[in-house]
């Protein structure tokens, strides 16, 4: 599953 | 990266790097909860634990280490420096940790979008930022002093979380698979919070009278 892109968020 | 989030980072740096300036120079930290700044230590800690697993670029674990070495040195300085620890007012800082960690440890674990101790971590992190300024806020109504670099410090606080809903809305439209309500609730509920502080520093601004928060 897509690793949740919100975590390349600071 | 697009320029709300960039806007939404520059302010939150700039808004610990304000902080920690102040402390640093006139060695006091009148005004300011120590209680939050523990808070946000955690949530630093508990967020960016994916730190040295995951790589995600320069400019991400630069921010991180930033953002990390910012707050614990805050908090070092309130509980440690001979001469800013002076100027800590333990007893109008009164407010409990555990009645803010609790509850976000809690709903954490039912709410979260995957069941994994880091996925549960990042979770809890959210919650409790949207939370973690109430002791600062409480400080300040209590204290009715709001010298204006604290003022300054709490309204950049809430402008960032404000940029980074801009930032959310638009890769929601640039972005399909783009979804995450709990990131958008949390940071909703965290801006919100400033809203009423907001209003009356605009209120101070604008009348260029020193900012008064209600008891």
């Amino acid at each position: 599953d897509n690793p949740s892109v919100s975590k390349d968020e600071l | 990266m697009n320029i709300f989030r960039l806007a939404g980072d520059m302010t939150h740096l700039v808004s610990v790097l304000v902080l920690l300036l102040k402390i640093h120079t006139i060695k006091s930290c009148a005004g300011i909860s120590l209680k939050t700044q523990e808070l946000y230590a955690l949530v630093f800690t508990t967020r960016y634990l994916d730190l040295f697993t995951d790589y995600i670029s320069l400019y991400n674990t630069v921010m991180k280490l930033i953002f990390l070495g910012s707050s614990f040195s805050i908090v070092w300085y309130i509980r440690r420096h001979k001469i800013v620890r002076r100027s800590y007012d333990k007893d109008q800082d009164t407010f409990r940790h555990y009645f803010i960690v609790l509850p976000c440890l809690v709903l954490a674990l039912l709410i979260h979008h995957k069941f994994t101790f880091k996925e549960v971590m990042w979770t809890f992190s959210l919650y409790l930022e949207a939370v973690a300024i109430l002791p600062q806020l409480v400080l300040l109504q209590r204290t009715r002093n709001i010298d204006n670099l604290t003022g300054q410090y709490v309204f950049l606080l809430g402008a960032y979380r404000a940029l980074y809903i801009l930032n959310w809305i638009y890769r929601h439209y640039t972005e399909p698979h783009y979804v995450h309500w709990i990131t958008w609730i949390a940071g909703i509920v965290q801006t919100l919070l400033y809203a009423d502080f907001f209003y009356y520093y605009f209120q101070s601004w604008k009348n260029n009278v020193k900012l008064q928060l209600p008891a």
